[in-house]
């Protein structure tokens, strides 16, 4: 993350870190249940074995021992079917974890949004990552705000094919706060103005080369146009119904 | 030291600065990088002129994203070539040795485009010193362009002129040739594509009838499937019959009979419904168990039940379609829940309708902020 802070502990507890070896972080995920985190399909290139990677949660520091930390292999990646690696659309995964993870203040899903639930343009949600600060890659989770900003709007700085209704757009004309390599596949979540549940709207997917000074905002898998197929995943998966 | 050493230094540990870039180079490799995938050779060799320690290194940074961005302006025909040199350099199948460009392209190229860069407040690569390239007609062999070079990358659109612009620029509306000419010839036909009858929109011909809508009304996926009066048609328009919808089991390739089977009612109760044999049926609570309960909320992603109720039907109520729990159903572990509910001859003995309110799984709250006193 491009301009954020460091996060106090526990206040992402669905942010997740899908690792493998031997590089150790490769990319955030999100929780939303105990056996279930999505991230991005672009994430598995090259690396589409589900017995090659594994979750980690419950850590700020990626390299210090939590007594929070839990951590879990993968059993199974699901990439959506129409994921296009050339345009990065559809860019979305459901993770199935090998264990269930407990629930505890440090480890919670958060919610994904109803049906048809877009956030407003102009509105100002999270993002959260271990990915690329523009000088050095952090070793705590960063958290930086961000505003949505409407789909047309985001066509006029990137292009109006390049940005589908599987997309959103946030961030800052002047990039000053944006998420970068390595938050792929985290969140991008937004407070429900009743009472401080999160939802969440968006998966970090990818923008302009982030440090450098090409400008702009970061564009995010739309959560909302998934989350029908991404019940439907769960579904299937969870029932033998073979 | 951000990532391991390339093969063939034979370490797959964390490497050694010492050997990580300069002594050791690896083998002749096939181009993958999209971006140099029409040079005129079609082998590469690790690490490159850049540092990068792999393609995918090179695919991921920030002068492969720079060159391309640059090439539109025009600055100079060979920019495109000279980076692929440099991001995706030849390899010799002889010696295995990669194969530097020469001097003079890498100064023609900064020559040409790096004051353009420094416009936008920009600056050229610092890894390409030219200095490090040979000159031409010295005793090592190295890279110049040649008629057979292409001015432009996989990745853009060569207007008539001979510009080169990003290839999603092209047929998208807007003018990005200097002549004009990534916008003409662009009806969807022309492209090779459908044409949404209701709009504008252009979709692949793969895209039809597959199960994902992609025109704004939908067409693409309508009058897909030719099933007959006993078969409903799958999402992906397949064709299933009606007594297999719902069962339980996977029928339709994409799972899509086994969709939305159970639901419950929301203005009614929360009256438990399940969709079977394409009819809606009630459930009736003979035999229901709590273990039931906890699957229906489980199924629908709901979390625990926490209210279940038998609700008798009023005298006077319509006469329903019931299904019942299956005798075995226990023996069915892991099923759906519509797999372990049959019809039966009879009807509901109780006359009562199962109904269960579900807690909804709690997501999405943040543990509250400890309060340090001060």
């Amino acid at each position: 993350v491009l301009g954020g802070r460091v996060s106090r502990p526990g206040r992402w507890p669905w942010q997740c870190s899908l690792q493998s070896e031997p590089s150790g972080h490769i990319c955030g995920c999100v929780l939303i249940s105990p056996r279930w985190a999505l991230t991005v399909a672009h994430c598995f290139e090259g690396r589409e074995s589900a017995d090659q990677w594994k979750v980690v949660l419950g850590i700020t520091n990626l390299d210090h021992p939590s007594p929070h930390r839990q951590s879990s292999g993968v059993t199974r990646i699901i990439a959506h079917p129409r994921y296009s690696r050339a345009v990065v659309d559809y860019d979305i995964s459901v993770v199935q974890l090998a264990r269930a993870v407990q629930v505890t203040s440090y480890v919670q899903p958060v919610c994904l949004p109803r049906p048809g639930q877009l956030p407003i343009p102009d509105t100002y949600c999270y993002i959260t990552g271990w990915g690329h600060m523009g000088n050095r890659m952090p070793f705590k989770l960063q958290e930086g705000e961000v505003r949505i900003i409407s789909l047309p709007q985001c066509q006029a700085y990137f292009d109006t094919k390049t940005i589908t209704s599987r997309m959103l757009c946030a961030g800052y004309e002047a990039g000053t706060v944006d998420s970068c390599m390595g938050d792929s596949g985290g969140p991008l979540v937004c407070e429900e103005p009743s009472g401080g549940r999160w939802r969440l709207f968006g998966l970090t997917s990818w923008g302009s080369v982030c440090f450098s000074k090409v400008l702009g905002p970061g564009v995010y898998s739309n959560v909302t146009h998934f989350t029908q197929w991404i019940h439907r995943q769960i579904y299937l998966h969870s029932f033998q119904l073979n | 030291c951000v990532s391991s050493c390339p093969p063939a230094c034979g370490a797959q540990g964390p490497c050694d600065p010492r050997n990580s870039t300069t002594n050791c180079t690896g083998r002749c490799e096939p181009i993958t990088l999209e971006l140099c995938m029409n040079l005129p050779y079609n082998s590469t060799s690790f690490p490159n002129y850049l540092g990068h320690q792999s393609q995918r290194e090179s695919s991921v940074s920030w002068e492969s994203s720079l060159f391309p961005a640059l090439v539109q302006t025009n600055c100079y025909t060979y920019l495109m070539f000279f980076a692929c040199t440099i991001l995706v350099p030849k390899c010799d199948s002889v010696t295995q040795q990669r194969v530097p460009p020469c001097r003079s392209l890498c100064l023609s190229s900064k020559q040409h485009c790096e004051s353009v860069l420094g416009m936008v407040g920009l600056q050229w690569p610092e890894e390409s010193h030219c200095s490090q390239f040979p000159e031409e007609g010295s005793n090592v062999t190295c890279l110049l362009p040649d008629p057979d070079v292409h001015e432009c990358s996989p990745s853009h659109f060569k207007c008539r002129s001979g510009r080169c612009v990003l290839a999603y620029k092209h047929c998208d509306g807007h003018t990005d040739c200097d002549d004009h000419s990534d916008e003409d010839n662009c009806g969807c036909v022309e492209r090779g594509l459908w044409a949404c009858p209701s709009s504008r929109v252009c979709i692949k011909p793969s895209m039809i009838c597959d199960g994902f809508p992609d025109c704004p009304l939908l067409e693409d996926e309508r009058n897909c499937s030719m099933c007959s009066d006993n078969e409903l048609a799958c999402n992906n328009h397949e064709c299933v019959h009606r007594t297999l919808w719902c069962d339980g089991r996977k029928h339709c390739s994409d799972s899509s009979d086994e969709w939305d089977c159970v639901s419950l009612s929301p203005g009614e109760g929360s009256l438990l419904t399940v969709f079977r044999t394409a009819v809606h049926y009630q459930v009736c609570a003979d035999e229901w168990t709590p273990e039931l309960s906890a699957l229906t909320c489980s199924q629908l992603g709901l979390g625990a039940p926490v209210a279940v109720e038998m609700v008798p039907d009023p005298p006077g109520a319509p006469r329903r379609r019931w299904l019942h729990v299956h005798p075995e159903w226990s023996q069915r572990n892991g099923s759906a829940l519509q797999g372990l509910l049959e019809k039966r001859g009879h009807s509901c003995h109780s006359r009562r309708r199962v109904s269960v309110v579900c807690s909804s799984e709690d997501c999405g709250r943040r543990p509250a902020g400890r309060v340090y006193k001060r």
